[in-house]
């Protein structure tokens, strides 16, 4: 369709393409028990996602609210964040997101090629722990949006839920002292540029 | 504005390992 938005499109491909990945680090990084996984197929390969409704729909909820600043193009990265018991950053997945500014006609077998690509980083993802060190017991996580403009213009947009507050990240929070930078997989396409990688801590 | 200030993250944080550990059996 000639009319079709865009935005939302490629806003809809990542936001469940980021689902699947969210839940993906959850499990190979082990900060919750294997057990509340279980083995789901998407783009075609098996994946594990939780099945615990609880974190399920936080994750949801984190993406909903994510999503018109995708569809906007005002999300630069979005960052799948390991903290220690202390809410250190020991990892940081970085999904840097890059959209052309207009984007050209699209069809079925151009977002097909998208999921082929993106396949490929959930590839990379499933066996990203033999790249990296074991963390710490205790971990928790969180997802951060870095914004392409001051958070605060783009507040309202990531609002989009009464229950569900955003706030400013502090710096501290996110900053990680001269981290190891871990690429792991990058792709272009019409609709959107991408790139993976994992900054982890030196010492865990 | 400094780096701090382009990132947004949700004010609840997500269920602990233990919160999830304990609803477990109910899974």
């Amino acid at each position: 369709r000639q009319d079709l938005n865009f935005g939302q499109v490629v806003a809809d491909v990542l936001c469940e393409f980021l689902e699947v990945a969210v839940h993906l680090i959850l499990y190979v990084r082990e900060v919750y028990p294997s057990g509340i996984f279980q083995k789901r197929k998407k783009y075609n390969i098996p994946v594990q996602m939780s099945c615990h409704p609880d974190l399920n729909q936080y994750i949801q909820d984190t993406l909903l609210c994510i999503k018109p600043l995708i569809e906007k193009n005002d999300a630069e990265k979005v960052v799948v964040v390991i903290v220690d018991k202390d809410h250190r950053p020991v990892e940081r997945f970085v999904f840097e997101i890059c959209q052309p500014p207009l984007l050209s006609i699209s069809s079925d077998s151009l977002l097909s090629h998208v999921e082929q690509l993106l396949r490929a980083f959930i590839l990379k993802i499933s066996v990203c722990d033999a790249v990296l060190t074991t963390n710490p017991p205790g971990c928790s996580f969180s997802v951060l949006v870095h914004t392409r403009d001051a958070a605060t213009r783009n507040m309202e947009k990531v609002q989009v839920m009464k229950d569900f507050p955003w706030i400013v990240a502090d710096e501290q929070e996110v900053h990680m002292k001269e981290p190891r930078l871990v690429p792991l997989k990058s792709m272009t396409s019409d609709i959107i540029k991408m790139q993976l990688y994992v900054e982890e801590r030196a010492q865990k | 504005a400094g780096g701090g200030a382009h990132i947004l993250k949700p004010l609840m944080s997500p269920p602990s390992r233990e919160e999830i550990l304990s609803t477990l059996p109910e899974l």
